[in-house]
């Protein structure tokens, strides 16, 4: 389950 | 990662920075909001959760670690540190965190990207983020002087803001997919928070005056 790719921000 | 969320990163860190410097340095706290500073460590404390589940790279998870580590420290510094916090101006600071985050939480229990623990706290923590300036903007209109580090740690917060919603426009015409409602929404909200301050701060040094905000 990947994670939205907005949570590769801080 | 892009120029402009490499700024937005790096504008954060330094605003933090600059409130180390005044803490650690100067020992004062002065016009900061302590009610902010534990806003801020909620929203960290809730966001990085995925810290030890979700790794995306080395970068990420040293700059979380130091969100993370500063805003406790500056929480502690406020509360326990024995000259800090005799400077901790309290009176004016009375702002009640359950009005920002009971409101905050309920709208993370309904509007959220998926329904699962993790995912509620993030958006909780970026609508949090949205409001947690709030009670530092209150206390900055009751100061009378406000000190040089106080409006550049409130500008550098501010200017963070802004490169991260031009890191969104920029995310969103080279990643079509890239598209958060939630943390748009939310970011651009808290943008606006900092309308009034940015207005001030920029008149303040232009006309080269003490920076002050109309009551």
């Amino acid at each position: 389950d990947s994670e939205p790719e907005s949570h590769d921000e801080l | 990662m892009n120029v402009f969320r490499l700024a937005g990163d790096m504008t954060h860190l330094l605003s933090v920075v600059v409130l180390l410097l005044k803490i650690h340095t100067i020992k004062s706290c002065a016009g900061i909001s302590l009610k902010t500073q534990e806003l801020y460590a909620v929203v960290f404390a809730a966001r990085y959760l995925d810290l030890f589940v979700h790794f995306v790279s080395l970068y990420n998870t040293v700059m979380k670690l130091v969100f993370l580590a500063s805003s406790f420290s500056i929480v502690w510094y406020m509360k326990r540190h024995k000259i800090v916090r005799r400077t901790y101006d309290k009176d004016h600071d009375t702002f009640r965190h359950y009005v920002l985050v009971l409101p905050c939480l309920l709208l993370a229990l309904l509007i959220n990207e998926k329904f699962t623990f993790r995912e509620v706290m993030w958006a909780f923590s970026i609508y949090l983020e949205a409001v947690a300036i709030f009670p530092q903007l209150v206390l900055l209109q009751r100061t009378r002087n406000i000190d040089n580090l106080t409006g550049q740690y409130v500008f550098f917060l501010g200017a963070y803001r802004v490169l991260y919603i031009l890191n969104w426009i920029y995310r969103y015409f080279t990643e079509p997919h890239f598209v958060h409602w939630i943390s748009w929404v939310a970011g651009i909200v808290q943008t606006l928070l900092y309308a009034d301050f940015f207005y001030y701060y920029i008149m303040s040094w232009k006309n080269n005056v003490k920076l002050e905000l109309p009551a």
